[in-house]
C-alpha cells in the first residue's frame, strides 16, 4: 500500500483518534 | 438432499498432507449440534484446553483423556429456549457464555461456570433482550450489541470470577445494527465492530470512555462482510473479512475471506489478499437434477488461517497471507459437515456433524 492511495499514515492513530474524537 | 460427488482438481491430496484427524468426540444423547468451541478448564491444578459442545437444549464440557480420547466431564441442561450459539471468553478459565433465542439472532446470554470452591457446576444469566451480536473479550468481558426499538445499545459487560456482571460500559453507538466485533489484537482498548451496511466502525473501550472513533465504509461489492479478526500494523488497521454470499466463479468479484487495510485517520482502505472458494467444484446437481452455486456457509479465523464450511458440505481451509485454499474435508460418508472451528490455541481443528459428533484435526 502506498501513502497516496490511503492519504497520511500515523503510527499513532489511536492515540490521535481517541484525542480528537467527542467525549 | 446433495448428491456429493467430488471431482479430482486442485486440490488432490492436501487433505491428508495439511490436516491430520487426531479423535472424535462422539455425544450419544446429542439430537442436533449447534456449535462447537473450546476452553480452558482448570482442576486440581492442572488446566487443560478442553472442548464444548452445543445442542440447541444442553452443553456439554469434555476434557482431552490418554491416547487422543476424550471423556464428557459435565452437561449443563438449559431451559426450552434454544440455545444458538456458545460464546468462549479468551484467556478465561471455567467459564464459558451460552448465546439463547428462538430465531437465529439472540434474546439472552447465560453464563456457565465452574467453581472449584464449591466443586459445583452454575449458570446464571449475563444479560436479556434483542442481542444482535456477541463477542468474548480478553480480562474477561462481553461486548453486545442489542436493538429496543429504534435504539441501539453497545454494551462491554465485566464478569466477576464468580460470573456475575461487574461493571457495564456503554459504547457510542453507530446509527445502523452492529452484527459482529472484532478486538484489534495487542490494543486492549481498540476494538472494531461490522455493520449492517457494511461499515466498520472503531471504538476506543477504556474505564473512561466508549468513543466511537471513525466508521469506515468496506464498499458495496462486499456486501454482509463480518470481522472476524483486526490487528494494527504500521500505522494501518487490518481487518480480516468474511463475506457470507460468497460463491464460485466469482472468484475476484466476491471471495470468501479478505484482508483490507484501513487507514483510520483517513478512512481509505485497499484490499491487500482475498481468498476465493476453491476451484474444481463446478457442475453441482442436488438429487432432483437442479444445479446449485457453491456457497460459503460460515466460517472462522484464527491467526492466518480461515475455515468454512460449504454448501456441499465439505469444509474448506485457507492460508489468509498466501491467499489460497489449502485443505478441504469432503462431506463424510455420514453426513455433511456443519460447524468448523478453530481451536483457541495450537494450530487445531474441530469439524462438527449434525448428529454432534466433532473431529479434532491437527493443521
Amino acid at each position: 500500500c502506498s501513502e497516496s492511495d490511503l492519504g497520511p499514515i500515523s503510527l499513532n492513530w489511536f492515540e490521535e483518534l481517541s484525542a480528537e474524537a467527542p467525549p | 438432499d446433495v448428491a456429493e460427488q467430488l471431482t479430482p482438481g486442485l486440490l488432490d491430496g492436501l487433505e491428508e498432507e495439511s490436516l491430520q484427524l487426531v479423535s472424535k468426540l462422539k455425544d450419544s444423547s446429542s439430537s442436533c449440534a449447534v456449535d462447537v468451541s473450546t476452553m480452558w478448564w482448570e482442576a486440581a491444578g492442572s488446566r487443560e484446553l478442553c472442548v464444548v459442545t452445543a445442542s440447541e437444549s444442553s452443553v456439554s464440557l469434555w476434557k482431552p483423556l490418554a491416547s487422543d480420547r476424550w471423556g464428557r466431564v459435565y452437561t449443563w441442561q438449559l431451559g426450552e429456549v434454544p440455545v444458538i450459539q456458545i460464546v468462549s471468553l479468551p484467556d478465561t478459565c471455567n467459564l464459558v457464555c451460552i448465546a439463547l433465542g428462538d430465531l437465529e439472532i439472540g434474546e439472552m446470554r447465560w453464563l456457565l461456570l465452574y467453581s472449584s470452591e464449591s466443586d459445583s457446576f452454575g449458570q446464571s444469566l449475563v444479560k436479556a433482550g434483542n442481542i444482535k451480536a456477541v463477542l468474548g473479550l480478553k480480562d474477561r468481558r462481553l461486548v453486545s450489541s442489542s436493538r429496543t426499538g429504534q435504539e441501539q445499545q453497545v454494551e462491554v459487560v465485566s464478569l466477576s470470577e464468580t460470573g456475575r456482571s461487574k461493571d457495564g460500559q456503554t459504547l457510542m453507538p453507530p446509527e445502523e445494527t452492529v452484527l459482529a466485533f472484532a478486538e484489534v489484537e495487542g490494543m486492549r482498548e481498540a476494538l472494531v465492530g461490522t455493520t449492517a451496511v457494511n461499515s466498520i466502525v472503531v471504538w476506543s473501550v477504556n474505564v473512561k470512555t466508549g468513543q466511537l472513533l471513525k466508521k469506515m465504509h468496506v464498499g458495496y461489492s462486499y456486501p454482509a462482510s463480518v470481522c472476524h479478526r483486526a490487528y494494527s500494523d504500521s500505522g494501518l488497521l487490518f481487518v480480516v473479512l468474511s463475506h457470507p454470499h460468497a460463491k464460485e466463479s466469482e472468484s475476484c468479484g466476491n471471495p470468501a475471506f479478505r484482508v483490507i487495510a484501513f487507514n483510520p485517520k483517513t478512512a481509505r482502505s485497499t484490499g491487500v489478499m482475498f481468498s476465493s472458494l476453491p476451484p474444481g467444484h463446478a457442475g453441482r446437481q442436488r438429487c432432483d437434477g437442479s444445479a446449485y452455486d457453491l456457497r460459503y456457509l460460515e466460517g472462522d479465523v484464527k491467526d492466518a488461517s480461515a475455515a468454512a464450511v460449504l454448501t456441499s458440505g465439505a469444509i474448506a481451509v485457507w492460508d489468509l497471507l498466501l491467499g489460497r485454499c489449502t485443505a478441504l474435508l469432503p462431506p463424510d460418508p455420514e453426513g455433511s459437515w456443519a460447524l468448523a472451528r478453530w481451536a483457541t490455541t495450537s494450530a487445531c481443528l474441530l469439524a462438527g456433524q449434525r448428529d454432534g459428533t466433532v473431529y479434532v484435526y491437527r493443521y
